[in-house]
């Protein structure tokens, strides 16, 4: 897997 | 996190919970559909796909292990449990799920913020969450019978839609530089399902009557 974006919320 | 995200999560939690006591307490999945549910359990698992590799909060990974957990276990009351799969209104739920899953896969292999397998199935998890209430909404129309429970659950997830569009606009100006046209308009696309129902689910409890969708 590569890093994703920032993904914070549900 | 900001209280409007808080109350979105709070009401999205609420609603899997009405859902899980009315299958789990009445042993009846009665104008559930099982359609949607198995929408929701693909949503979350594509969407989750980093619960192990990143880490974000306890409260973030603690809500992502309730949301697979719920998700998955009412499909499998619905699909499994001796007793409530009885209820399971089999001949009326027949929405197909492809006509859903594959417009928003390839979609979603267009539209994203960086093609790689993680980002295309997170943005496939926001178009298909936008559009995985329509089968039951369709059931609804078509039994046109609906319980208190099973409205109570379809206003908490219009609820929780709601708030996480209060929760945007409030990170919008409050955060440098958060931007995310994705989530918002697929986001506001399913917020938008729901008016249809608010509607008379508003009108049904001003005049203290039983939820009723017209034919």
């Amino acid at each position: 897997f590569e890093t994703s974006l920032d993904h914070d919320e549900l | 996190m900001n209280i409007f995200r808080f109350a979105g999560d709070m009401t999205h939690l609420a609603s899997v919970l009405v859902l899980l006591l009315k299958i789990h307490t009445i042993k009846s999945c009665a104008g559930v559909s099982l359609k949607t549910q198995e929408l929701y359990a693909i949503v979350f698992a594509t969407r989750y796909l980093d619960i192990f590799t990143d880490f974000i909060s306890l409260y973030n990974t603690f809500m992502k292990l309730v949301f697979l957990g719920s998700s998955f276990s009412i499909v499998w009351y619905m699909r499994s449990h001796k007793i409530v799969r009885r209820s399971y209104d089999k001949d009326q739920d027949t929405f197909r799920h492809y006509f859903l899953i594959v417009p928003c896969l390839l979609l979603a292999m267009i539209i994203n913020e960086k093609f790689t397998f993680r980002e295309v199935l997170w943005t496939f998890s926001l178009f298909l969450e936008a559009v995985a209430i329509l089968p039951q909404l369709v059931l609804l129309q078509r039994t046109r019978n609906i319980d208190n429970l099973t409205g109570q659950y379809i206003f908490l997830l219009g609820a929780y839609r709601a708030f996480y569009i209060f929760n945007w606009i409030y990170r919008y100006f409050t955060e440098p530089h958060y931007v995310h046209w994705i989530p918002w308009i697929a986001g506001l696309l399913q917020t938008l399902l729901y008016g249809d129902f608010f509607y008379y689910y508003f009108h049904s409890w001003k005049n203290n009557k039983k939820l009723q969708l017209p034919a």
